[in-house]
């Protein structure tokens, strides 16, 4: 799942 | 961005005359967009992605900031208390307590992402129903909508994308994008058949 440090979204 | 560029640029005090200013604007909606996009970016400080990213990400705070600061502030007298009345405290609560039940990761700063994509899904039930209320909605105000609407429409085509070609997904960002989505839809179809052929959107009273 795509914790904080994965976020690349807007 | 075109849609907050807009709103900034209809309400900056060097465009228009003070009382030019575009009515119609839920200065509440623009509260709950603000309160969004701070609670998601907060790992503007952390978390470096592209400058694109940062950039984006610190355009669309300033860019908030800056149109809450005109409407509730500089131009209260034109800003309309009356028609702008939903009880955004119903929209806060249950979007914070969903953030703390349904997350990835129970830490501040997921946490305060997870509560701001839920906020963000109903962020505009203030101006839609301001928008009901006073019946009718500026041409510029239905571009604005159309440009926050399509938004998150096109996100979904990119989850889309990034399902079948890098095998991503983000349940929680997907629900809510498709929910937030959905609220637009009604409005979609106003701005279609009748903005785009000349017309102000005028809702049967």
């Amino acid at each position: 799942s795509p914790t904080t440090e994965g976020k690349d979204e807007l | 961005a075109a849609g907050i560029g807009l709103l900034v640029g209809m309400n900056c005090p060097k465009a228009v005359k003070p009382r030019d200013v575009i009515t119609g604007i839920s200065g509440r909606s623009q509260i709950l967009f603000l309160v969004t996009y701070v609670a998601r970016y907060l790992d503007l400080l952390t978390n470096f992605v592209s400058v694109y990213n940062t950039a984006m990400k610190v355009f669309f705070i300033a860019a908030s900031a800056a149109t809450v600061y005109l409407m509730l502030f500089k131009f209260k007298a034109t800003y309309d208390h009356n028609h702008d009345t939903l009880r955004v405290e119903f929209l806060i609560a249950p979007c914070a307590l969903l953030a703390l039940v349904v997350n990835h990761d129970f830490t501040p700063l997921e946490i305060l992402w997870t509560f701001s994509i839920y906020l963000e899904s109903v962020a505009i039930l203030p101006q839609l129903f301001m928008v009901s209320k006073t019946g009718e909605a500026e041409t510029i105000t239905s571009h604005y909508l159309f440009a926050l609407g399509s938004y998150r429409a096109l996100y979904i085509l990119n989850w889309i994308y990034r399902y079948y070609f890098d095998n991503f997904f983000d349940l929680i960002a997907i629900v809510a994008g498709v929910v937030q989505t959905v609220l637009y839809c009604d409005f979609f179809y106003l701005y279609i058949t009748k903005v785009l052929k000349g017309k102000k959107i005028v809702l049967p009273a």
